[in-house]
């Protein structure tokens, strides 16, 4: 109890700390909160995903990722303060218990484990996976330029030494792997939100082709709505749009990989940094800029909870 | 674990398609090993980028050369980060 209690949601923590948080969180909300073991990381790191339900059997489920570039640290804190905002708030926020009553909600607050782990021993800028190339002196793979749409296409490196590099093959990276098995073996998977940071962005599908996906008006006009109610805290400015339109073209992304098998509301997030931070963006701000993502965060898992397909 | 000491990550607010691509071209070579935070995408978004000591004065000339204006968003990476470790630390003890 003390423990979760005395947790500092407003500060950057090792992945250790992070795992020993979720099994607080467990203890703390037995009948709504489980932690699953997703399989191992390259460096055979756990990979823990927390399933928030309260009951039935592979119910229609929103899928959270945070952290799949290490080095954006707001986003794997974000992540964990979110999970903790959804326990506490099932049975006080109406909505978000009439959401959890009827679908499952999971987390995955450190997507990129090894990486993750490597930016606080050795390379705080590092982004990718810690994966070794054979015949070459670089590691690592750009994990979201791993996924299997579009995949090798334009907007991702062939050069395992750049930070984009596409690895091998699709889904070489078992960090993918593991959450691609996941995802197809449930198979009833309504929504798949990837947080990353920064540059305030709201994005849909495609990354990987710059032509409209089929149901690009609704899912504009549901991100532009979201980014209303974000914006609404802090004045925090969002663009909403499409990869492809908003930034640049990235071909093996996971929410074009999580659309086209058949999971239609597929986003993905740019966090803060607002200022002059970038990557290093202060703690200080972690609280902040978790608590006006969740209003987006909330809208999204909303409108999916009514307006089920 | 690597250090940044004297690494300095610029911003440019590109006014035109022009800057886009001559920041592209500065994207696409290696030696100077730019590590880009955010990409020459759109003028509608900043372009930031961390330059390695040994890079910058390479990297200020070819972007005065083109007449690209630039601000130092962060002055010395390393600075940052020592100070970002020690709040760690600290959180960590209390």
């Amino acid at each position: 109890e003390r423990s979760t209690r005395s947790f500092n949601f407003g500060a950057y923590h090792r992945l250790e700390t992070i795992y020993s948080w979720m099994d607080t969180l467990v203890a703390q909300h037995p009948n709504l909160v489980t932690k699953q073991e997703i399989g191992k990381s390259y460096e055979n790191r756990p990979m823990y995903v927390l399933k928030f339900s309260t009951g039935g059997n592979k119910r229609p489920a929103i899928w959270i990722d945070t952290g799949i570039h290490s080095r954006e640290w707001v986003s794997q804190a974000t992540g964990v303060w979110t999970a903790n905002k959804i326990a506490t708030d099932y049975g006080r926020d109406s909505s978000l218990t009439s959401l959890l009553n009827t679908m499952d909600i999971y987390m995955l607050l450190l997507a990129n484990p090894d990486g993750y782990a490597y930016t606080h021993t050795n390379d705080r800028m590092w982004r990718k996976t810690r994966s070794k190339i054979s015949g070459s002196v670089c590691r690592g793979v750009d994990p979201n330029r791993n996924w299997d749409a579009g995949f090798g296409g334009p907007g991702a490196s062939k050069n395992p030494c750049s930070d984009s590099y596409h690895g091998p093959s699709a889904h070489s990276e078992i960090e993918v792997k593991n959450v691609v098995n996941l995802i197809k073996s449930h198979g009833n998977f309504k929504s798949f939100i990837s947080v990353h940071a920064y540059s305030q962005l709201l994005m849909y599908p495609y990354g990987y082709s710059c032509r409209n996906v089929p149901h690009q008006p609704e899912l504009d006009s549901v991100g532009r709505a979201a980014v209303q109610k974000l914006t609404s805290l802090y004045g925090t400015r969002y663009k909403v749009g499409s990869i492809c339109n908003i930034i640049y073209q990235a071909s093996g992304g996971s929410i074009d990989w999580s659309y086209n098998v058949g999971i239609k509301y597929s986003f993905a997030f740019e966090l803060r940094d607002t200022g002059r931070y970038g990557f290093i963006l202060p703690a200080n701000q972690i609280i902040p800029t978790a608590s006006e993502t969740w209003l987006a965060l909330k809208h999204i898992m909303e409108y999916v909870r009514d307006h089920p397909y | 674990a690597r250090v940044f000491t004297g690494d300095q990550v610029i911003r440019v607010n590109v006014q035109s398609e022009e800057e886009i691509q001559l920041l592209q071209a500065l994207e696409n070579q290696q030696e100077w090993e730019l590590d880009f935070w955010l990409h020459p995408v759109s003028t509608e978004l900043p372009v930031d980028i961390r330059v390695p000591r040994s890079s910058l004065s390479s990297v200020k000339e070819y972007l005065h050369a083109h007449n690209i204006p630039f601000t130092v968003m962060i002055d010395n990476l390393q600075e940052v980060l020592d100070a970002e470790k020690a709040e760690m630390s600290e959180n960590q003890m209390k």
